[in-house]
């Protein structure tokens, strides 16, 4: 069966886009089968997989306004077993489709679910707003996956996240879980990372639920995302790419072990 | 006069927040009169000064949905000349306030104008997402800085923000100009950082409107968001500080100069 995640928080700049790319193909090189869908406006993971081609691709935006299933909007990524629904394009035209609709948090679900695929994980990339596109993200999935920067605004705003998290739970989607909470883009020379884990792992909301694997500052993931392919492609023997192929694992093993 | 100037830009984590408090303190130093205001109910800059106390205050929700002016939500910051209005707390008030309004892009700029104030300068620190947070902002200032982290995802959805500025301007603020691009959290070590420092250079939207300034990356800074005060008080002799004066310099020299 599927497991659906979303890769979310409201904070902005915390590798949403970067675990999503890298955790996904870390789990495609298991022999997993992943599909990756853009659900940011912004489209950060979308112009990954297109930096190469200009080609006018099948969008979310086609499926949500009802044009096309969502089979037909996956397009390859040029890695095995990994696949796209790149994002949303014209955004206006989705959101009158949010305000016309009866159901307006559940588009992307019933979007999802209209025609079930064969793929293992479903992972979404999440905006760092907290509007229709987050919240339609968050009713969709079965778990979230919560990227904390390990310094003192992205703890902050995680914090008031949960909060927000736990209404959506409790509106639209009671089976909702944390996969855990992932430490990024922790850099071991500074004091002020090592302390930001510190009071992650003293914080009562966090603590008992934070990954194993703490994902190291590394410039490759940063430069990455200009080259076609992920982490495991560019650069196989980083930091970055030993470290996604970790969270991998754990995920396979289970939910956030320690 | 009063300078109004957003800080924008839809990418998260670019320094946005960072960019309004060590900018305004910069300003402030000088003897300029600056008011900041949060504009992201995600609250960032709010718990930056709040983060010694849990008072109440009084903040932009309760001006927005006009139970007081704009004046009465001004609280002190601790530092001379540096004045704050705390961010929006109950965001679905305030979203009921754009839902019922007649000119739903101008609700922060009646507030702000509603009552002239003795500023020199208004700073908006500004949500990523592109709602209406974003677009209240951005029609009620007549200039905007537009901070860009030298990593290649910042520069693709800053160029696609150029798209969603250009048609808020012409939609909603005509005279609204780009004061300019501030690289933001350069790291000098690493060659992407300096790739993308020249790509920007090389663009035809950004290349003449780059601010001489270069915020480097410097990890009093984030540090500095868990202290009272600017880095002008927690590490007045960091390259942090030093690089936050010399755009306040170059801000009141005039625009971008270069
Ligand atoms: N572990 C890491 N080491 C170094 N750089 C990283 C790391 N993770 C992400 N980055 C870089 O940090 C920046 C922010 O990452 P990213 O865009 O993935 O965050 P995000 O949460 O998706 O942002 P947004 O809120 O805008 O969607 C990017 O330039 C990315 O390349
Ligand atoms: N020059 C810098 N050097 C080192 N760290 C920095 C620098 N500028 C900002 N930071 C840190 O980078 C992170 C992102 O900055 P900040 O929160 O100000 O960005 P933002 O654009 O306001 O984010 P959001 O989109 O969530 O509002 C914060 O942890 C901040 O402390
Ligand atoms: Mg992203
Ligand atoms: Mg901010």
């Amino acid at each position: 069966s599927c497991r659906k995640i979303a890769i979310a928080n409201q904070k902005g700049g915390v590798a949403k886009t970067t675990t999503a790319v890298n955790l996904s193909a870390a789990l495609a090189k298991t022999g997993k089968k992943v599909l990756l869908i853009d659900c940011d406006p912004q489209g950060s993971l979308s112009s990954w997989f297109t930096a190469n081609n200009g080609d006018k691709r099948l969008h979310l935006g086609h499926v949500l306004t009802g044009r096309i299933p969502l089979v037909d909007a996956i397009s390859e990524t040029g890695l095995d077993n990994l696949f796209i629904v790149p994002g949303i394009g014209d955004i206006d035209e989705v959101r009158s489709i949010f305000e016309i609709s009866s159901n307006r948090h559940s588009v992307f679900k019933e979007a999802i679910e209209a025609v079930p695929t064969n793929h293992d994980f479903i992972i979404l990339d999440c905006p760092s707003s907290d509007g229709d596109f987050l919240l339609n993200s968050l009713a969709a999935v079965d778990e979230v996956i919560i990227p904390v920067q390990t310094e003192i605004l992205a703890l902050n705003s995680t914090l008031s996240f949960l909060e927000k998290l736990s209404d959506t739970r409790n509106a639209y989607n009671p089976s909702l879980k944390i996969s855990g909470f992932l430490a990024v883009m922790f850099d071991g020379r500074t004091r002020h990372s090592h302390d930001i884990l510190e009071k992650m792992r003293q914080s009562p909301n966090l603590g008992d639920k934070i990954f194993s694997t703490i994902i190291r500052k590394n410039v490759r993931l940063a430069e990455g995302a200009m080259k076609a392919g992920s982490i495991l492609q560019t650069s196989p023997s980083s930091f970055g790419a030993e470290d996604y192929m970790a969270l991998g694992d754990e995920l396979l093993g289970g939910i956030a072990q320690r």
